[in-house]
């Protein structure tokens, strides 16, 4: 029951945005932070063919079903996190990136995430001074359970904090840091255990980027509506 | 017929400095290009950065131990070209009718020039961006296909003040960039700020239709018994007629080994 085929003509040179009715599963096996239950992963594999061609393209990733919720809390101030309506004390450390010339590799990044695992953390934060973490990052993170907050690339010292003040208007172009956060977002969504994008790390981006990324990653309006019966 | 899907490109890449190159990229991709890891080139490390190619063949100490950071040279003294760099290497590629093939660089740090059989491409400033090239035109399809790739740092490296600091002296949040290279109070400062393909290199081939950035997005019902599963695609017809598509989706769950349960 979890195959679906649609058709459409797709005119020539031209790139067209589509949405598959959604697929319906009963009670489905969820995805749970390191300590909370399993890491359950589905493959979500799509496929196109041209009539006259055959196969023209295809994709898969590991996908879990997770709703992931956070929110400040009054009485402390901190930040909550509920996962699938559970709520999780977040046991989490902080993260740079594997190596300072950049030799990333799928083992570095096996170990060194399977190591917090094993020291019981359930959460991971990408600093804002660091990398924008790549997609073999989340997927051992999608593995072993590991929640990540990751950070956009603003930090107090470089934007507007440091000793002395340096550029409080953040990066020389706006646009071009829009696009790298677009671009990044479109890498990485679809990984379970990214759960949360943050601004950056102890201050915030200047106004227009702040409010772009807030309006960027808010949940799409047709999700907070969609309640089919 | 070249196999649908994505081929890494991420052996037998070399490397030189440019100010030790006199070529242009065309003529390195035409005419003239490297025999092979003889000086000034090098055998490179993709993906990876300059430093780290510079290391693999003992050209700097290993920043990692006792002080040998302090006698690598800053960019911030040996200017920015000094850590520009060309990175070259060949692929096989052969197409058969109506197939297309980009040429991916998922991250590059900080802007480069793409230079492919005699043609040149920009890729754009910024460290977190990938970059896809359409290059089925200008692949030749019967001999190996000659790539080079000028990497310069990010515009603003900075200076790294006697007394360090968090994030040296800050230049480097005008870019958008990693800004950790500066150094902080717990590194010391990355001597070429990271400047390199830093991320995967790959060409993928497809038909005349290509599957790009899907989202997946699931919402959940009856204390998680019911659930959906939304799913966004973007569609690139590439081909110059109307393209009639059959989209499948879906959903397994991979069991061990590759036993699939559908």
């Amino acid at each position: 029951e979890h195959l679906q085929t649609q058709h459409l003509s797709v005119p020539p040179s031209t790139q067209v945005q589509f949405t598959f009715p959604e697929l319906f599963f009963y009670k489905p096996n969820l995805w749970w932070p390191n300590g909370m239950g399993k890491q359950s992963l589905y493959k979500v594999g799509i496929t196109v063919e041209v009539k006259g061609y055959g196969e023209s393209d295809s994709w898969s990733h590991p996908f879990g079903f997770r709703k992931i919720e956070s929110y400040i809390d009054d009485g402390t101030g901190g930040r909550l996190f509920k996962v699938n309506g559970q709520p999780i004390f977040i046991r989490g450390g902080n993260w740079i990136l594997s190596d300072g010339l950049l030799r990333l590799s799928k083992k570095r990044y096996k170990t060194d995430i399977k190591f917090h695992a094993d020291m019981n953390f359930n959460m991971i934060r990408c600093w804002g001074g660091g990398l924008a973490e790549r997609p073999e990052f989340y997927h051992y993170c999608d593995i072993y359970g590991l929640l990540v907050w990751q950070e956009f690339w603003i930090t107090g010292d470089c934007d507007g904090r440091g000793i002395p003040v340096s550029n409080p208007n953040g990066p020389l172009d706006h646009d071009l840091f829009m696009l790298c956060a677009r671009d990044t977002v479109k890498l990485l969504r679809n990984h379970p255990s990214l759960a949360l994008w943050v601004g950056g790390n102890e201050q915030t981006p200047p106004e227009d980027i702040n409010t772009s990324l807030k309006n960027d990653l808010k949940l799409h309006p047709y999700f907070r509506s969609f309640n089919k019966i | 017929m070249a196999e649908i899907g994505k081929t890494k490109l991420d052996s037998g890449w070399l490397a030189a400095r440019s100010t030790e190159i006199d070529l242009t990229g065309i003529q390195l991709t035409t005419t003239h290009p490297p025999a092979g890891p003889s000086s000034p080139w090098m055998e490179a490390v993709v993906p990876g950065t300059v430093l780290g190619t510079l290391l693999k063949n003992n050209h700097v100490p290993d920043p990692f131990y006792g002080l040998e950071n302090e006698a690598i040279i800053d960019i911030a003294d040996s200017g920015r070209e000094y850590y520009t760099f060309w990175f070259f290497t060949t692929f096989p590629c052969k197409l058969s009718g109506n197939q297309h093939v980009d040429l991916n660089f998922r991250a590059i740090n900080y802007s480069a020039e793409v230079y492919l059989n005699g043609h040149k491409k920009l890729l754009p400033k910024g460290m977190f961006r990938r970059h896809s090239l359409d290059v089925t035109d200008i692949l030749h399809p019967d001999s190996q296909n000659l790539l080079a790739v000028l990497v310069y740092p990010p515009d603003n490296p900075g200076t790294i003040p006697p007394e360090g600091g968090q994030g040296g002296d800050h230049e480097i949040g005008k870019d958008v960039a990693a800004q950790y290279v500066e150094g902080w109070d717990w590194m010391t400062p990355i001597r070429d700020r990271n400047t390199g393909i830093w991320d995967e290199v790959s060409i993928s081939v497809t038909g005349p239709v290509k599957i790009t950035d899907p989202h997946l997005v699931s919402s959940f019902f009856d204390d998680y018994k019911r659930v959906y599963l939304h799913t966004t695609t973007e569609l690139e017809n590439k081909s110059a007629w109307v393209a009639e598509c059959s989209l499948s989706i879906q959903v397994t769950t991979e069991l061990e080994g590759n036993i699939c349960l559908v």
